[in-house]
């Protein structure tokens, strides 16, 4: 921090400046610029994510603890190179049941939460949220922009891997003027820089896949809604739930052989 | 005692002998790094390294730099460096030869294309283990990603984004088909 943002004559109560729209849910966004911000080196955010709403994969320059204040979910954190160790089996998983088709598919760990738990994102790992409960999910995230993580400056930039969240409705609030922030979501996603030749030939598909990456015709922001529900692959969330579930298998299959 | 000094540290590494590469393609080229792990010193000075090789008409994999800015500086040949920043532009989109320099910042996306011929470059990290994370390819988030997040990010079907997902088995370095050099495509 400069020496200066630390002379602190007052201190008051500050409220988000910014709220950034998008179709499944809402951010609001605290003014870094803020004195009181700069002295602490963070930035707070809060994402409010409706049912079904999955906030779209992104990562952030900052190391960031997000507080699960209402709600609940699950989510991913891409740390590359980990494994897929998370993996539907040649047998019937819980998410083929009543759907009828197979559900293959592997990825990496899936973390689930709840009120009150505290998730911990490392910088400049891409992560992901979805509210699988009815009710609406809030997550208020710090950002520590002056951890020694961060090496891009004094703001938190976060960067989209996919859609466009440029297209979220911009409220601004009494502060006014243009910030670092809130770039952060005017802006496509990072393939959308790319060239869509080099993108094809790096992923081995063809143009017309490699032009969805970029997402330049995606009008829904950056919280987007999955209205069929999400499919992954993850372990019952409760006790209670895995032995519901142990016994409707017994009643399919008979007492389960060993 | 003083083998366990600093004067008797070791503070030199080759980088360039192939046989030490980490990353290896037979068609495509090579990625050698440098950092605390295998030099220890670099702990103290806080940096680290590595040495590419593209032959041409090869690509090193779509990534980010979480922990550290990057310096490239080619040493041989040219390649197509494109680096996007967080808000989805190409802050660099030019053809860079032998003798330059360019600057990657921490977490901004860069993507390198040795289209007409091959490329060799050096690069320094101001972290002592700097992490790469690809966006294709075997070890990619991409490839740590559900399907269905996938097909509902991008807005496509469950069979595209399986493609999206596995198509591509290498981990850095990949082989081209020459559909991408944008030299050709005037």
């Amino acid at each position: 921090q400069q020496q200066g943002e630390c002379q602190l004559n007052r201190l008051s109560p500050q409220e988000p400046t910014t709220r950034i729209q998008a179709e499944a849910g809402v951010t609001e966004l605290w003014d870094q610029n803020n004195q009181q911000f700069q002295c602490a080196g963070v930035s707070l955010i809060r994402h409010v994510i409706q049912s079904r709403g999955m906030l779209l994969p992104s990562y952030v320059n900052t190391p960031l603890l997000a507080y699960v204040e209402r709600g609940r979910g699950f989510y991913g954190i891409m740390q590359s190179g980990c494994p897929e160790t998370f993996q539907s089996s040649q047998q019937m998983q819980q998410g083929e049941r009543g759907a009828g088709s197979r559900f293959q598919d592997r990825h990496q760990r899936i973390g689930q939460f709840r009120q009150g738990d505290i998730i911990a994102f490392p910088a400049g790992a891409a992560h992901w949220a979805y509210n699988e409960g009815n009710e609406e999910l809030v997550l208020v995230c710090l950002e520590d922009s002056s951890n020694n993580a961060n090496q891009l400056g004094q703001f938190s930039r976060r960067f989209f891997i996919a859609g466009n969240p440029q297209q979220g409705q911009q409220q601004q609030g009494q502060y006014g003027g243009k910030s670092l922030r809130r770039e952060r979501f005017e802006s496509g996603n990072v393939f959308n820089g790319f060239d869509v030749e080099v993108l094809a030939e790096a992923f081995g598909v063809d143009r017309e896949i490699a032009r969805r990456l970029q997402g330049q015709d995606d009008q829904r922001g950056h919280i987007v809604n999955i209205q069929q529900g999400l499919r992954v692959v993850r372990p019952p969330f409760s006790q209670e739930q895995e032995e519901r579930e142990e016994r409707q298998e017994q009643g399919q299959y008979g007492p389960r052989m060993n | 005692g003083i083998e366990e000094t600093i004067c008797s540290a070791k503070v030199r590494q080759n980088i360039d002998n192939p046989s030490r590469a980490d990353i290896y393609n037979p068609h495509a080229g090579r990625f050698t790094t440098v950092n605390s792990l295998t030099l220890p010193i670099l702990s103290f000075l806080r940096l680290s390294a590595a040495r590419g090789v593209l032959y041409r008409d090869s690509i090193m994999a779509p990534h980010w730099v979480t922990n550290a800015h990057k310096v490239i500086y080619i040493t041989k040949g040219e390649s197509r460096i494109q680096i996007v920043d967080h808000r989805g532009q190409a802050v660099l989109d030019d053809r860079v030869r032998q003798g330059q320099v360019v600057v990657v910042p921490q977490n901004y996306a860069v993507v390198k294309h040795a289209e007409t011929e091959g490329c060799e470059w050096v690069e320094f990290n101001t972290n002592d283990n700097a992490m790469i994370n690809t966006l294709s390819g075997r070890t990619s988030a991409i490839r740590g990603l559900p399907v269905d997040v996938i097909a509902n990010s991008y807005q496509i079907s469950r069979d595209e984004a399986r493609r999206l997902k596995f198509n591509r088995e290498e981990t850095l370095i990949f082989r081209s088909s020459g559909r991408a050099r944008s030299s050709e495509r005037v």
